[in-house]
């Protein structure tokens, strides 16, 4: 289904995200 | 940590639910924290698949007959859209300050209503997809209500011809749902019924075969076979019915749902 994919690709790119800013911080913890 | 009722929706929320939660940790654990990168090409990316899924769930909306998903779908679709923005106001914020609190604040919220917002479209999807099945199920039990007024040969064929499609239809995708559910109760309940029906139907059709054999033959124990017939048709009704209710659960409380 489309919307499934469509919702893959958010999450994605939202993990890509979420990554990228908890590796500024997890440095410090 | 959220739990996910089917396979597929926890498949495609899960890895990103457990990084949020992260996500929420660190920035709570390290408060000042280091400075933040430039988050401006990931937010950009998150933002170009927010803009696909929105067309894909607005022409998902359209083509759709389904009243509660054409009522419910458009909320979940405003809930990523406005998600969406916070990253990016998050993202311009921490370009001229990468050590902003509020910005990182915005961060958190955005990444919680992405992932909330994506959650309420996929159930949205899901109950839509199961309000399908239940049809289904609903045009069985039409056909079930009907089984003792067949008295006639050629209105069993009929009725066989009727039923047979619509039956495979149900048991196809209900052994599918089955397969999808994470709560192992209820898919085994849906399990259960399915097999019931499955013998039930058979015998169904042999005990209105031998009604109508008794009334063309004018013999005795009519009554019996028409209460055996009924009986049967009930029975398959009332699995049918149960079928209906477990597709319908959503849950995890074993105390609110069993």
């Amino acid at each position: 289904e489309m919307i499934l994919e469509a919702a893959k690709g958010i999450m994605a790119a939202s993990s890509a995200l979420v990554r990228a800013a908890n590796a500024a911080q997890r440095e410090l913890i | 940590m959220p739990v996910f009722h089917t396979k597929t929706i926890e498949s495609i929320l899960d890895p990103v639910a457990q990084q949020v939660s992260r996500l929420v940790i660190l920035h709570e654990e390290a408060e000042d924290g280091n400075a933040m990168p430039d988050l401006s090409r990931p937010v950009q990316v998150v933002s170009a698949a927010v803009t696909n899924l929105v067309k894909v769930g607005r022409d998902t909306i359209n083509s759709s007959d389904d009243n509660i998903l054409r009522q419910d779908m458009p909320a979940a679709l405003n809930r990523v859209e406005t998600a969406s923005q916070l990253l990016e106001e998050a993202s311009d914020m921490l370009r001229a300050d990468p050590y902003s609190g509020p910005a990182r604040k915005k961060l958190i919220e955005g990444s919680r209503g992405i992932l909330q917002g994506t959650s309420s479209l996929l159930l949205c999807f899901d109950e839509s997809e199961v309000r399908k099945i239940i049809q289904e199920c609903k045009r069985v039990l039409d056909y079930l209500a009907v089984a003792e007024v067949i008295n006639t040969m050629e209105d069993l064929v009929q009725f066989l011809k009727d039923l047979s499609p619509c039956l495979s239809k149900v048991s196809r995708e209900v052994s599918a749902r089955e397969k999808e559910l994470t709560h192992q109760v209820h898919s085994e309940i849906l399990v259960r019924c399915l097999e019931q029906v499955k013998i039930l139907a058979p015998i169904l059709i042999c005990s209105m075969k031998v009604y109508i054999h008794i009334v063309e033959q004018q013999g005795k124990g009519v009554e019996e076979a028409a209460e055996n017939r009924n009986y049967l048709a009930s029975r398959m009704s009332d699995e049918i019915q149960e079928i209906i209710r477990v597709l319908q659960l959503t849950t995890y409380d074993e105390d609110t749902s069993e």
